[in-house]
């Protein structure tokens, strides 16, 4: 932290008084609440619109805490996430973006987070800190080349 | 957003810019 404080400057104006710091945890709760609030809903809605409906209650969660003028800090949403919810996500982060009010700091390990439209990405390895693109991280080659050919992807992974 | 293998430090780094905005782990301001 004395480090960081060395390198870093922080600029707000007016100060921040609002934010939060998710960890995988908090989204694990998020979802696992969401999705026994929907099992114990008498009027349970059928199979395709639960899904619908789950997406959109974490989306209405986290908007609600995200809303306001703040840093938030994400750190691996995408432990407790489907991809259809990082879509969700994602498209809230858009949100964020244009409202100008908030800044949004997460590391993730999920491709699909990483190319989030107008975020500035870093590869954090021994070296250091890079700017990077989303195409050249070890994560979303490793996802195409599975994508592109399961089977022989897994005969090279695990020969 | 930051992106790296496991243990080069993403949460510490992270833990670290939250402790310079003033908020405690896993909390809010």
């Amino acid at each position: 932290g004395a480090a960081l404080a060395n390198t870093f400057r922080g600029h707000w104006l007016p100060k921040v008084t609002a934010g939060w710091f998710f960890r995988a945890e908090s989204f694990y709760s998020v979802a696992r609440y969401l999705d026994q609030a929907a099992l114990e809903d008498p009027f349970r809605p059928p199979p395709d619109f639960l899904s619908w409906s789950h997406g959109e209650g974490f989306i209405r969660f986290f908007e609600e805490r995200c809303r306001r003028q703040g840093i938030y800090i994400l750190d691996e949403p995408e432990s407790a996430l489907s991809p259809s919810r990082q879509i969700e996500l994602l498209k809230m982060l858009q949100r964020m973006d244009q409202s100008g009010t908030a800044q949004v700091i997460m590391a993730t390990h999920s491709p699909l987070l990483m190319a989030c439209p107008g975020a500035r990405l870093f590869r954090v390895s021994r070296f250091g800190l890079e700017p990077a693109d989303f195409r050249d991280t070890d994560h979303f080659r490793m996802l195409r080349d599975f994508s592109n050919d399961p089977d022989g992807f897994l005969d090279e992974a695990l020969y | 957003i930051i992106v790296g293998e496991n243990g080069t430090g993403k949460s510490t780094l992270l833990e670290a810019i939250g402790a310079l905005a003033g908020y405690d782990e896993a909390g809010g301001g």
